[in-house]
């Protein structure tokens, strides 16, 4: 463990717990794309799935089981809970436009040809497109609330910091993980116009409109 | 073949 990734893994935190307050709070799910968060349901589910065969740590297990937790809590409040104030609508970006091509790049690009690996595998890869329909949603929309700008750039920002942990893991314990990496700076890539427009308007007060 | 303690991370 490391303090990027340590960071990272708290910014990642606090971004599900700003998404499940704003909804929780506001009795809304109103800006919130339903299709992103089922795509972050599958993520955590694929990828966890050695919550029960491999220990690695305490800490390890329980932010696994938070993680996949809150996802479906999430998934609960837009689709159940809450459904009256999803805006379905304007959350119509196809999903299966990433599933499958993802879950084929998975089948043909990973580290071992097993079905934990490759599910861990898709897990990634689905993970760093997970948020297009949430920002499909903002661009169609027009505008985010600032509660959910802030869900964005605490969420945007985990896997920037695991950039930088892996920066540091190549360079002080020789792991190098090409998978995680390529497919982490794309997430990254996918939030910097986010990350202009949170850094010079909602920091200074004012509301986010995309397309800039 | 996965990398060194392949997946301790989240």
């Amino acid at each position: 463990m490391n303090i990027f990734r340590l960071v990272g893994d708290m910014s990642h935190l606090l971004a599900i717990i700003i998404l499940l307050m704003k909804m929780w709070k506001s009795r809304s799910v109103a800006g919130i794309s339903g299709k992103s968060q089922i795509l972050f349901a599958i993520v955590f589910t694929t990828r966890y799935l050695d919550l029960f065969t491999s220990f690695v740590s305490i800490y390890n297990t329980s932010m696994k089981v938070f993680f996949i937790g809150t996802s479906y809590v999430t998934v609960y409040f837009i689709y159940q809970h809450f459904k009256p104030t999803y805006d379905s609508n304007h959350d119509t970006f196809r999903v299966e436009f990433l599933i499958v091509p993802v879950g084929g790049l998975a089948f043909l690009v990973n580290h071992e040809f097993s079905l934990l690996e490759i599910l861990w595998t898709f897990s990634i890869y689905l993970e760093s497109v997970a948020i297009l329909p949430q920002l499909f949603m903002v661009s169609k929309t027009g505008e985010a609330e600032s509660i959910t700008s802030h869900y964005l750039f605490a969420l945007g920002s985990y896997r920037a910091l695991y950039l930088l942990n892996w920066i540091y893991r190549y360079y002080f314990e020789g792991f190098f993980d090409l998978i995680a990496v390529v497919a982490g700076c794309v997430q990254t890539i996918l939030y910097c116009d986010f990350f202009y427009l949170y850094i010079t308007k909602v920091l200074k007060g004012k509301k986010i409109s995309l397309p800039a | 073949q996965p990398p060194k303690d392949a997946h301790d991370e989240l």
